[in-house]
C-alpha cells in the first residue's frame, strides 16, 4: 500500500543529507500513482499532489526523524479534509409535510434500491414515507420498487402512463391526501449527455422542489466520475451524494474526485443489496480506503 | 497527438494523460508509453497520421481476439447444440439488458433461443427479463424470486436439449466478486449445468460496466477464478467513459471483448472492433 511504498522510498533517501525538491519528487510520483490506481481523477490527483508536495517541503517534515510517516499523515489529512470533515445528515425541514427527496444518477448506480433503503430508515425513525416510481422506462422498474415497498411495508405510487412528471406529481398528491410526511421519488438512470433525459430531470426538480436531491453514484466508477458529477451538478445543483456498492473492494477514488470538484456532501453509503444495508458516511474511513 | 510527427516528451505526456483519463490504468499506460518510446527511438514520422497509426497499433496489440470456437457473429455455426452462454458480472453492470440484446441478435440470425432467468434473488428480476424476452420474441424459463438458480439452469438446459434449441442464454444475479458465498453459488450453477451437458456452459461472458475504473481488473480476475470466463461484454459505452480497463484485462487474462453495449434498446449491441475502439480511446 502507499504507506509501505513511501517507507521504501525514504529508506532509499535516508542516506541523503536533506529532504529536498529533487528527492521528494519520487515520493510525490508514488503518491500520484497510488491515487490514480484508486481511480482518483487524473486532474484532481495532479492538483492534490501539488498541495501535498508543498506541505511536505515544510519545516516539520524536513526535520522529522520519519519523513515517510509524516508525508503519509499529510496525505491522509488532505484526503479526509476533501472527503468532508463531519457527516452531513439529510435535511428534511420538520415543518414541511411532506418533505421531498428525489434521486438521480447514471444507469445501474443503485437508485431504486437506495430509495427503498432510505424509506426503511426514515420509517424506523418515525416518519411515514411514500415511494414514487418515476422511472417509467426501464422494464419492470415500477415492479421492482413495488416489490421492495412491500418488503418494507411502505406504499408505492405509480401511474399507468409512461409519464415521469405525472408519476411525480401524482405521488406528491397521494402523499398529501394520505398524510405521508416524506415523498421519495425514484427516477430513471440517465446519461449526463442525454439532453432529453437531463431536461426531464431538471423539469422534475423544478416542479417538485425537492428538499433533498441526491446524486447516486457507483463507488467503482472510473475517471469519468468527475465529468458526470459536474454535469449533473451544473444542471440539477444536487444537495448531496450517495455512494453505492461500498461492500465491494473498489478503492473509491471517484468519491474523492466528486467531492473535490462539486463540493457537495456525501450523505450516505450503500453497503449491500439488502434493504438494511445503508450507512451514514464517514469521511476518514473513505480516505483510508482510497489510500489503500 | 495534435500535429506531431515525432515522439517527444510533450507527446508522451499528452498520451499518458489521454490513456489514464480513459481508465487504462497507471501500469498499462506506462507500459504502452515505454513501448512507444522504444519503438520510435530515433525515428521521425512522415505525417501525423503515420505517427498516430503507430500508436494505435501498439495499443491494439494488447487486445486479444476472439477465438474461432467462440464466434462473435450471430449467424456463425456453433460448436454445440444447445450452445449454452452464461452471463455474469457485478450488480447493475447491464447483464439482463445484454442478455436481451444477445437473444434478439441470435433470433434475428435464425437461431432458436431460450432465456434462462437464473437471477432468482433481486426484486422483479424475472419480470424485467420476461418483458425483454417478449420483445425479443423468444421463450423464457424462470421460477421467480427465491427459487434455486441452479435448478432454473438445469431445467432450461434440459428443455433446450429436448426441444432442439440452438442457444441458451443464462442471466444470473449481479454479485460483487469479493463475496465468496455468491461466487461459490456461481460455480455451483456451472457444475449443475455440466450435469446435463458436460461441455456447458460453452461460453461465460463477463459483463463489465464501461464506466468502471480499475476495480474491473479485480472483477475479471475473481470471476475467472470461480467460473471459466471466456469473453467480455462492455456496456454503457454510449456514455463518456472509454472502457480503457479492457486493455489491462485483455493482456493479463487473455480475455477478448466480444460485444459492447451502446444503449438501452434491444438493438444497442455492437460486435467489438479493435480498431474503432482504440480510435475512440485516443479521441
Ligand atoms: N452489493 C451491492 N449491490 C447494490 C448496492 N446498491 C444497489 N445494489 C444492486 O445494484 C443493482 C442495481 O441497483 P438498482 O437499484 O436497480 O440501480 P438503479 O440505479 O435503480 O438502476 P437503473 O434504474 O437501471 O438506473 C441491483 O442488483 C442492486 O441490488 C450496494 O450498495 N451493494
Ligand atoms: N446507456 C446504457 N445503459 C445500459 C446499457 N446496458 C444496460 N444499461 C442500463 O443499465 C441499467 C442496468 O441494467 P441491467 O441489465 O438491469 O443490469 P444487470 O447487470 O442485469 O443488473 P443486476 O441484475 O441488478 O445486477 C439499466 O437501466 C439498463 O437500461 C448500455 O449499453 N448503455
Ligand atoms: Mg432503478
Ligand atoms: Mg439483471
Amino acid at each position: 500500500n502507499l504507506s509501505d511504498k513511501l517507507e521504501l522510498t525514504f529508506k532509499k533517501l535516508a542516506g541523503q543529507a536533506t529532504i529536498n525538491e529533487v528527492n521528494i519528487g519520487i515520493a510525490m510520483r508514488d503518491i500520484k500513482r497510488a491515487l490514480l490506481s484508486a481511480d482518483v481523477n487524473y486532474k484532481v490527483a495532479k492538483k492534490l499532489v501539488e498541495d501535498i508536495r508543498e506541505k511536505s517541503l515544510g519545516e516539520s517534515v524536513i526535520k522529522s526523524v520519519s519523513p515517510a510517516q509524516m508525508i503519509v499523515k499529510i496525505v491522509n489529512d488532505e484526503l479526509t479534509e476533501i472527503m468532508g470533515g463531519e457527516n452531513q445528515p439529510l435535511n428534511l425541514p420538520p415543518k414541511k409535510i411532506p418533505a421531498i427527496v428525489m434521486v438521480a444518477g447514471l444507469q445501474g448506480s443503485g437508485k431504486t434500491t437506495f430509495c427503498a433503503k432510505l424509506a426503511k430508515r426514515l420509517k424506523k425513525n418515525g416518519k411515514n414515507p411514500i415511494l414514487v416510481a418515476a422511472d417509467v422506462y426501464r422494464p419492470a422498474a415500477i415492479e421492482q420498487l413495488r416489490t421492495l415497498g412491500e418488503q418494507i411495508d411502505v406504499p408505492v405510487f405509480s401511474v399507468e402512463e409512461p409519464d415521469a412528471m405525472k408519476a411525480a406529481l401524482g405521488g406528491l398528491e397521494a402523499a398529501k391526501s394520505g398524510a405521508k410526511d416524506v415523498v421519495i421519488v425514484d427516477t430513471a438512470g440517465r446519461l449526463q449527455i442525454d439532453e432529453v433525459m437531463m431536461a426531464e430531470a431538471e423539469a422534475l426538480k423544478n416542479r417538485l422542489s425537492p428538499d433533498e436531491l441526491l446524486f447516486v453514484v457507483d463507488s467503482m466508477m472510473g475517471q469519468e466520475a468527475v465529468n458526470t458529477a459536474k454535469a449533473f451538478n451544473d444542471r440539477l445543483d444536487f444537495d448531496g451524494v450517495v455512494l453505492t456498492k461500498l461492500d465491494g473492494d473498489a478503492r473509491g477514488g471517484a468519491a474523492l474526485s466528486i467531492r473535490q470538484v462539486v463540493e457537495k456532501p456525501i450523505k450516505f453509503m450503500s453497503v449491500g443489496e439488502k434493504v438494511d444495508d445503508l450507512d451514514v458516511f464517514y469521511p476518514d474511513r473513505m480516505a483510508q480506503r482510497i489510500l489503500g | 497527438s495534435k500535429g506531431k510527427t515525432e515522439v517527444d516528451d510533450e507527446f508522451l505526456e499528452e498520451l499518458e494523460n489521454i490513456l489514464v483519463a480513459a481508465d487504462v490504468g497507471v501500469e498499462t499506460t506506462l507500459d504502452i508509453v515505454d513501448a512507444i518510446t522504444e519503438r520510435s527511438k530515433g525515428k521521425t514520422y512522415r505525417s501525423e497520421e503515420e505517427l498516430n497509426e503507430m500508436v494505435m497499433e501498439e495499443i491494439r496489440k494488447l487486445l486479444v481476439e476472439s477465438s474461432h470456437d467462440h464466434p462473435v457473429d450471430f449467424d456463425a455455426p456453433l460448436s454445440a447444440k444447445p450452445y449454452v452462454i452464461m452471463i455474469v458480472g457485478v450488480n447493475g453492470a447491464g447483464k439482463t439488458t445484454s442478455v436481451a440484446k444477445l437473444a434478439h441478435n441470435y433470433d434475428k440470425a435464425g437461431k432458436k433461443v431460450v432465456i434462462a432467468a437464473a437471477d432468482t434473488f433481486r426484486a422483479a428480476a424475472y419480470e424485467q427479463l420476461k418483458i425483454w424476452a417478449d420483445r425479443a420474441g423468444v421463450p423464457i424459463i424462470g421460477q421467480g424470486q427465491g427459487a434455486d438458480p441452479a435448478s432454473v439452469v438445469f431445467d432450461s438446459v434440459s428443455s433446450a436439449v429436448s426441444k432442439g434449441t440452438d442457444v441458451v442464454l443464462v442471466d444470473t444475479a449481479g454479485r460483487l466478486h469479493n463475496k465468496s458465498h455468491l461466487m461459490e453459488e456461481l460455480a455451483k450453477i456451472m457444475r449443475v449445468a455440466k450435469k446435463k451437458i458436460p461441455e456447458a456452459p460453452h461460453e461465460v461472458l463477463l459483463v463489465l460496466d464501461g464506466t468502471t475504473g480499475q476495480n474491473a481488473v479485480q472483477q475479471a480476475r475473481e470471476f475467472t477464478k470461480f467460473v471459466n470466463v471466456t469473453g467480455l461484454v462492455v456496456t454503457k459505452l454510449d456514455g463518456t467513459s472509454k472502457g480503457g480497463i479492457v486493455l489491462s484485462i485483455s493482456r493479463e487474462l487473455n480475455l477478448p471483448v466480444k460485444y459492447i453495449g451502446v444503449g438501452e434498446k434491444i438493438d444497442d449491441l455492437q460486435l467489438f472492433d479493435r480498431s474503432s475502439f482504440v480510435e475512440a480511446l485516443l479521441e
